[in-house]
């Protein structure tokens, strides 16, 4: 569809695969080291997603479109109370 | 409100699904939001079809991509009956629309709202307790590398690209979160749950949120 961006498709080279892994990895640090004290924060690390690059992880699974939604206000509210 | 609630507490919450490779988050976050929308209501829990919702809805471009407000315009105008997962099965591609005689039995729904509730997390929190499960669009980027606590940095609200269903809150620690339904499978973060920061528009998880009337 329009916006559609390329998908990886076929088999995705081991160097490849080993590549995106790597940069996982500097990645999970990178982000875990920022905030290492502050408690329940999140916590970054290897997963089903760590031999995909960035691009190609968003090509695949971030693809939902949006459109700008009405602000809600009380007045919402109520209309969508009596809705319901 | 409570401290904290979750409406899986209320057995209204189907089990964490798994988009595979298809981009179909957004059929995934609706479907969800229905199923529990009847739950609710009394009707018991079941995996309605995805795929249906994938095939079916226009304006929408199936694995490929799509958007929560058109899927949920879609099944209000054309008032379709989601039939269960069992009968129209997931197949991780685009496939022809099945159609199903008014005889079959499904599930509609009535109506549906949409709303940014931006800077206004306790009015949808408020939301969440009466209308029930409500969809969201997230900046879904750095959940490539999540594996538990509670998400508030390295997450913007600049350009959300993924469907969730938000299924409850706690504000009993520190840090008070929205509890987070995901479509990438239980193994994923929290059992395929995330924890996102109450509070601060984190993810931009307010911008986009919509709920089902049945």
């Amino acid at each position: 569809g329009p916006g559609a961006t390329s998908t990886p498709t076929g088999p995705r080279s081991s160097e490849q695969q080993a590549a995106a892994f790597r940069e996982s990895r500097n990645r999970h640090r990178y982000l875990n080291s920022l905030f290492p004290r502050e408690n329940s924060t999140a916590i970054y690390g290897i997963n089903q997603f760590s031999y995909l690059f960035p691009e190609e992880f968003k090509a695949i699974y971030l693809r939902t479109k949006t459109s700008r939604f009405p602000r809600y206000s009380p007045e919402v509210s109520m209309l969508i109370s009596n809705m319901s | 409100l409570p401290s904290r609630f979750d409406w899986r507490d209320k057995h209204v919450v189907t089990q964490v699904r798994n988009q595979h490779a298809c981009g179909g988050c957004w059929a995934f976050s609706v479907v969800g939001a229905v199923e529990s929308a009847y739950a609710i209501k009394g009707k018991p829990l079941e995996d309605l079809s995805v795929q249906q919702v994938i095939d079916c809805s226009y304006n929408n471009y199936g694995c490929n991509g799509g958007s929560t407000f058109n899927a949920l315009n879609w099944l209000n105008e054309t008032q379709v009956k989601l039939v269960r997962d069992s009968e129209y099965p997931f197949k991780e591609r685009n496939g022809l629309c099945h159609y199903f005689s008014d005889s079959h039995a499904g599930f509609s729904i009535k109506g549906y709202s949409a709303h940014d509730f931006s800077n206004q997390e306790d009015k949808m929190a408020k939301a969440l307790l009466t209308f029930g499960p409500l969809v969201g669009i997230v900046d879904a980027v750095s959940w490539q590398d999540y594996l538990g606590g509670i998400i508030q940095h390295h997450c913007s609200s600049g350009e959300a690209n993924h469907a969730i269903i938000i299924t409850g809150f706690d504000k009993t620690g520190t840090t008070p979160y929205w509890i987070v339904r995901n479509s990438w499978g239980s193994s994923w973060g929290v059992d395929g749950y995330a924890h996102v920061k109450m509070g601060s528009n984190i993810c931009g998880i307010a911008d986009f949120v919509s709920a089902v009337f049945v």
